[in-house]
């Protein structure tokens, strides 16, 4: 099963003064970012077992894993492959947000989405306000670069658009939204400046 | 008629039409108004001509005087929208912002995007961003202590010695993991960050933020390289670009607390988001 022991090992070597202050050499830099990545990497694994079993009923001592679910860690540059990814006719992108803090958080989330007819719905099934931003030529060229650079593949189709909308999550608590395609055929249904307007 | 108002909530921000720079921030709730200016600017950093061989470096930040800006006219796009209303300002080809303001958040979110740093010129660059208000602030601001209490500095002071200043900039310099902020006789001015970096007022209702270094030259204390990390692809190397967040609030005196303690814990434990693609139905079923 997974597990955070790579974390832990990480984090412990990552309090050598020269790694807190930025003073490491660049080869231990690296080191401590291989290692920090792996862990955090492991810990996603931890993250996602939990909260599928959060999200379902206690099957005895053990809950359901046939389901997947996959967080973003490079969401800061637009690439999120699971958001990005057409949602089959029938299906959801369904998201799962956790809220590690001892207060109701009504945050704005947001996503790169290639389509702009979208609906985003919660657990009752209300329709739940959204607003689509284009997104910007500097974050698809730091995008290109950075995911061959951390990858080593390219970076493939653009998500045209940030879907933005309201999220509302419990206090040490989660809840869950559906997104799916919106019944304008594949017309905008938001209005939305184009990335080129001034 | 010269400034255009973005803000879908309470907090407004003002940009001058004709220079794209900052002017104003206000919240239409709490009253509180301030005349803020917000700009880009780098030091060059000390190949050791200006203070007796000392460069800057991985363990000494050490500029050759005042900071160069990097543009006093920015090319501006504004989207507006019911949730979030953005500007997108380019200071620079190698320095990128975006100001998000949010419905129902008492604060302005600007996330930058600083580099690659060109280093062709031989000199080392140390960029800044600096909010420039007319606050009478006294040479106190407040720094956090490793992200618990913040604690009064006294730009050019210490309290248990006497200090003598050599370096205006450098030794007034303070470590950031949560934020900074300064207050007048009405208003608190608020930077909380998402990552350690360092930060300071150099004159009286000024803060400035230090968010990318590249140097390159050692400092000769020990670290033996100096600050020039470098990522490739295709055999193709650049210096790297950073992209981050500060978060920027304006409040009545003694109100700014409530709202650094409740941010800075929202900024250091984001909500997580995990994603599946499944039939809506199976999902709730379970």
């Amino acid at each position: 099963s997974p597990n955070t022991y790579s974390l832990g090992d990480a984090l412990g070597i990552a309090q050598h003064h020269d790694a807190v202050t930025g003073t490491a050499k660049q080869h231990t830099t690296n080191d401590y970012m291989k290692r920090l990545a792996a862990g955090s990497s492991e810990a996603e694994a931890v993250v996602n077992s939990a909260l599928i079993c959060l999200g379902q009923k206690q099957l005895g001592d053990h809950c359901e894993q046939s389901k997947i679910l996959s967080q973003c860690p490079l969401l800061n540059i637009s690439f999120c492959p699971p958001t990005e990814q057409d949602i089959q006719e029938g299906n959801s992108l369904v998201m799962v947000v956790y809220n590690p803090l001892g207060w109701i958080r009504n945050d704005i989330v947001r996503i790169p989405v290639h389509d702009a007819d979208l609906v985003v719905q919660d657990i009752s099934g209300k329709t739940i306000e959204t607003q689509f931003v284009a997104v910007d030529k500097v974050t698809n060229n730091i995008s290109e670069f950075y995911v061959k650079a951390n990858l080593g593949l390219p970076r493939g189709q653009f998500p045209k658009y940030w879907l933005l909308f309201q999220v509302s999550v419990p206090q040490l608590g989660w809840n869950t939204y559906f997104i799916s395609k919106g019944s304008g055929g594949g017309k905008r249904r938001s209005k939305f400046l184009p990335a080129d307007s001034q | 008629n010269d400034t255009i108002e973005v803000g879908p909530g309470q907090l407004k921000m003002s940009f001058s039409i004709a220079s794209g720079q900052l002017k104003r921030m206000y919240n239409s709730k709490t009253g509180v108004d301030v005349p803020i200016q917000q700009s880009y600017l780098w030091y060059a950093s000390s190949s050791g001509f200006y203070s007796d061989e000392q460069n800057s470096g991985a363990y000494i930040f050490v500029p050759q005087g005042e900071p160069n800006i990097l543009s006093r006219s920015v090319p501006v796009e504004i989207i507006r929208g019911p949730l979030v209303e953005e500007v997108r300002q380019q200071f620079s080809p190698w320095v990128y912002q975006v100001v998000r303001l949010f419905k129902d958040r008492e604060h302005a979110e600007f996330e930058f995007t600083v580099g690659p740093i060109p280093v062709d010129d031989s000199v080392g660059k140390e960029v800044i961003t600096r909010l420039t208000t007319n606050m009478v602030t006294d040479k106190a601001f407040y720094t956090d202590s490793n992200g618990r209490d913040f604690l009064k500095r006294v730009r050019d002071y210490r309290q248990d010695w006497n200090l003598s200043v050599n370096e205006p900039q450098a030794g007034n310099y303070y470590p950031l993991n949560l934020g900074i902020y300064t207050t007048d006789k009405k208003t608190e001015l608020s930077v909380l960050v998402d990552r350690a970096t360092g930060a300071a007022s150099i004159k009286d209702g000024q803060l400035e933020l230090m968010l990318h270094r590249r140097t390159i030259l050692d400092d000769s204390r020990g670290v033996g390289e100096p600050l020039d990390e470098r990522v490739c692809v295709d055999n193709k190397c650049q210096g790297l670009t950073l992209r981050g967040n500060y978060y920027v609030n304006i409040n009545q005196l003694g109100s700014g607390a409530r709202w650094r303690r409740k941010t800075g814990q929202e900024i250091y434990s984001p909500l997580l988001l995990a994603f599946a693609h499944e039939k809506r139905e199976t999902w709730i079923a379970s």
